[in-house]
């Protein structure tokens, strides 16, 4: 139901407008950080170290969900999809290729919207400690959503042991990426 | 006209954070 993007965009108008995508969904993150119980209870200071940290990476889990491994195309959050082949020509090219492989094997995992959430709010508290001040009040934080979505997974499918340790293995899957990807360009239009 | 402003995502992604923080206080 979305447009695809055609030849009228420039690359240029592409690369504005996927940077564009960004903005909004880096706020939901904001947003979204605080709704988790104890995140709040850091001092700011740590509740930034750890946005600026781990957004990418909750991005990453995000996202996933708008990538079409059949098509091959992505749909970004102001609606717009473009093809991979597009996408490349933006040089983004082992980004999405990671994105792709990330977003397959996370799907597979088959996560219920509330299953996700928590594991979002896992890789956010994983994220990164250099800047922290209040390592064990992270650390406390981190240990409870883990147990909580350890809890919400094994009760939800006794029969597949599996199924945690397989999504535990995404961490490193998406502090790869972030390493990797983080210092990608964006291009913005201002006054 | 407008001026091109490009940064990375890891400089954007911090930037929005900082915003939000300084907004709220």
């Amino acid at each position: 139901a979305w447009p695809v993007s055609g030849a009228e965009r420039t690359s240029q108008e592409i690369w504005e407008s996927f940077s564009q995508c960004f903005t909004p969904a880096v706020k939901e993150v904001v947003e979204f950080a605080k709704g988790i119980p104890g995140f709040q209870e850091l001092s700011q200071q740590d509740q930034v170290m750890l946005l600026k940290s781990g957004t990418f990476q909750v991005l990453m889990v995000r996202f996933c969900t708008l990538f079409n491994a059949e098509e091959r195309t992505v749909t970004f959050l102001n609606g717009q999809t473009y093809p991979l082949s597009t996408l490349r020509t933006l040089g983004m090219g082992s980004l999405l290729d990671a994105m792709f492989e990330f977003s397959e094997k996370l799907g597979s995992l088959r996560l219920e919207p509330d299953e996700m959430a928590l594991f979002m709010a896992v890789v956010l508290v994983s994220a990164d400690r250099s800047g922290i001040s209040d390592m064990r009040a992270v650390e406390q934080l981190q240990e409870g959503l883990i147990r909580a979505l350890r809890s919400l997974i094994t009760r939800r499918r006794p029969d597949d042991s599996a199924l945690f340790p397989k999504l535990l293995l995404r961490l490193p899957d998406l502090r790869t990426l972030n390493n990797m990807h983080s210092d990608k360009l964006l291009a913005f239009r201002i006054d | 006209p407008k001026t091109l402003r490009v940064m990375t995502l890891a400089d954007h992604i911090s930037h929005i954070i900082t915003q939000d923080f300084a907004r709220n206080q």
